[in-house]
């Protein structure tokens, strides 16, 4: 018997606007 | 007794395995200091495929901090990438072509049932194993739309300073410019003429070029009739504005002039399969202010004509064009106050919005419709010239 396959994992992206504030949060640590 | 191991080769699976240590410069080298000119003898989107091939063997691999650091730079570069090149209508066009083919991929090989109706046996076997991806899905969509938005803006920047010129003041036809006009030149090109003027053929060359570059970066084809589409409503908008403003431009000779150079355009769109109803329509205005100028406008029949075959214009506009006409050469007559009053009569029961300009800045929302993939993974090839010799074909 075949075994069922796993289902697959959800992978939690952030939104466009989040990664955009990450990113403007990063810029201003940076020396 | 001698025993000779064989070795078998294996296939190449279509997964491109990297150290995590060379993610900085997998994404220098494919996006960062990506070219256009560098794919151009490839298959089209080959940056996007690579791409997917990384994160397919991330997932392969279960690994889910790999899957997420990528898709995670990938993004973050081609946004930096396109601010850099915020006047750039050929790398915008690439990396709209390349975001929205990443983005295909992810749908193409969720896994998810919906998404495979059309891949190939081979094509189901390389879906994603362990990681569904539908909220970096969710953001590459919300990129795709960004970088389109983008796209629609250079591409109007470029055309607005042509459209008056080309559309209204050049004339190729003989003898139908009116006198005090004749002595403006009608071959004038931006190159070597006055950066004012511009002729049709400089207008749809431009087009022309916009088209090339999409299609050669392997744009999907309903995307590039979208941006088609916007552009054709710009031309609309600037002309028609223009021709509402402007005495000088409301006579007979700039209505034939004007006809003949949107057949010029509607040639265009037919010869690259474009000539869709989408199109047409944005353009509808413009072809019944063409049109408005160049009919009879003198009997009641007249007025009902014109009520009946300008049923795009607003009596605002329509009202505005008559008034403005001016009869330049002996046939042409002045209109009336009396028509006019017809035409406001037989129009006042029609219901719609009471501006004169038409919305310049108005942008149509895009769609991004599904386009799954003919070609396999396991058939691509990476040239040698991309210095990415640091990934290994798994």
């Amino acid at each position: 018997l075949r075994p069922l396959p796993r289902p697959r994992v959800l992978l939690k992206a952030p939104t466009l606007a989040e990664m955009e504030e990450m990113n403007l949060f990063e810029d201003e640590d940076s020396p | 007794r001698q025993v000779t191991v064989q070795r078998k080769e294996k296939d190449f699976e279509g997964m491109l395995e990297y150290y995590k240590e060379d993610e900085a410069l997998l994404v220098r080298m494919l996006i960062s200091d990506m070219k256009p000119q560098d794919v151009s003898a490839t298959v089209p989107c080959l940056p996007a495929y690579i791409l997917f091939m990384c994160i397919r063997h991330a997932d392969y691999i279960n690994d889910d901090q790999k899957v997420h650091s990528l898709l995670t730079s990938t993004i973050n570069a081609i946004k930096k990438l396109l601010k850099k090149n915020s006047e750039d209508f050929e790398m915008t066009s690439f990396w709209l072509a390349n975001t929205s083919r990443l983005l295909h991929c992810l749908k193409q090989y969720s896994g998810e049932e919906a998404f495979m109706t059309q891949n190939t046996p081979k094509q189901n076997e390389h879906c994603l194993k362990n990681f569904d991806l539908a909220e970096y899905r969710q953001v590459l969509s919300d990129l795709s739309i960004q970088i389109y938005q983008q796209l629609v803006r250079i591409a109007e920047g470029m055309l607005q300073p042509m459209i008056v010129s080309a559309m209204l003041e050049s004339g190729s036809l003989t003898g139908v410019k009116p006198l005090g006009y004749r002595n403006r030149s009608s071959s004038v090109d931006c190159d070597s003429g006055t950066p004012s003027s511009y002729t049709l053929e400089v207008l749809i060359k431009q087009l022309g070029q916009f088209y090339t570059l999409m299609s050669d970066h392997g744009l999907d084809p309903e995307i590039i009739q979208q941006v088609v589409r916007q552009l054709f409503y710009c031309i609309n908008a600037v002309s028609l504005n223009n021709l509402l403003l402007r005495k000088d431009v409301c006579s007979w000779s700039t209505g034939m002039q004007l006809r003949y150079n949107i057949s010029q355009m509607e040639e265009w769109l037919r010869g690259r399969n474009l000539h869709q109803r989408e199109v047409m329509i944005t353009i509808e205005p413009l072809i019944q202010a063409a049109q408005l100028l160049q009919v009879k406008k003198k009997t009641s029949q007249d007025a009902e004509a014109i009520c009946s075959m300008c049923n795009i214009l607003s009596m605002h506009q329509i009202v505005k064009i008559l008034n403005l006409y001016t009869p330049l050469n002996e046939f042409e007559e002045r209109v009336t106050v009396s028509f006019i009053r017809d035409i406001q009569n037989l129009l006042q029961g029609r219901t719609e919005n009471n501006q004169l300009l038409v919305d310049t800045k108005h942008t149509f929302p895009v769609l991004f419709p599904y386009t799954p993939s003919a070609l396999s993974l396991e058939t691509m090839h990476i040239p040698a010239s991309l210095n990415l010799d640091f990934l290994v074909r798994v």
